[in-house]
């Protein structure tokens, strides 16, 4: 059975805001190691991939592996009665039909319970290959989520450039272009703005922008998030979370689309 | 598209 016990509901709330405009149907995968979702978007185009460690849970009991399908718009549904600061406990028995949730307010004696009808889903699981990245910016995340905004009220695209000590995010559009660069930054006093850029070669990319701007949905997950790219293979998005935890969105580049 | 077989091949079928 599973038994898996959030200090902060928020967590999971947030996670499954970020994604499901990506993703409608899914499988939570439960094992011992934890939970994990692994997802393509419709069109085939985005990939989500998130790991909750078991040590994200306090306590966490799975012994057996166990595949929660379930409907996001329905998951959105029922979080949306938990409130964050809520204390959130998934629960499955080893052959589910149902998963259960039970939130409970540390401030009051409430305890809310509901059941969410599992649904069999036929995915597909692909391998996810180790790739040594030629850039890796780390930024705030609300600024990734304000250039992402403002280009994409421009144009569909934004080329990302990445070159020693500084990235450019650029778009051509039909009123106009834009540009906006960001070079290395370090700040002991305000570390959250800091801009971390590591290259072994200059890379640039172009992406769609809805992708991009959706994928922020996860920017109030982490304070900064983490570019990956390398010619020609998906840029790599990644939201950190305690205990190695991390939700990652996959994108393919536009390239001579 | 192009998109998807970008997204695809990098991603190996388990």
């Amino acid at each position: 059975m599973l038994e898996a016990r959030l200090e902060q509901a928020s967590i999971l709330k947030k996670v499954v805001d970020a994604i499901k405009d990506l993703v409608q149907d899914c499988n939570f995968d439960c094992n011992d190691s934890g939970i994990a979702l692994q997802a393509m978007d419709n069109s085939h185009v985005a990939l989500v991939s998130m790991m909750l460690k078991s040590d994200t849970f306090s306590p966490f009991r799975c012994d057996r592996n166990i595949a929660l399908g379930i409907n996001l718009n329905s998951f959105q549904k029922v979080l949306r009665c938990a409130q964050n600061e809520d204390i959130l406990t998934l629960k499955a028995d080893d052959s589910p039909d149902v998963v259960s949730l039970v939130f409970e307010s540390s401030e009051q004696d409430r305890i809310s319970e509901y059941d969410i009808k599992l649904m069999d889903i036929d995915q597909e699981h692909l391998g996810i290959p180790d790739t040594e990245y030629a850039a890796t910016i780390t930024m705030p995340s609300g600024e990734f989520q304000r250039i992402c905004r403002d280009l994409s009220a421009l144009s569909e695209s934004v080329a990302i450039e990445a070159e020693k000590n500084a990235v450019k995010f650029v778009c051509n559009g039909d009123i106009g272009n834009g540009a906006i660069s960001l070079r290395n930054h370090s700040s002991v006093e305000k570390p959250e703005q800091n801009v971390n850029i590591e290259l072994s070669e200059p890379v640039a990319l172009t992406f769609s922008l809805k992708y991009l701007v959706n994928f922020c949905k996860a920017s109030g997950l982490s304070g900064s998030v983490k570019l990956c790219l390398s010619n020609e293979v998906p840029l790599l998005v990644e939201y950190e979370l305690a205990s190695n935890s991390y939700l990652r969105f996959y994108l393919a580049p536009k390239i001579g689309d | 598209s192009a998109q998807q077989a970008r997204l695809e091949g990098f991603f190996k079928a388990v």
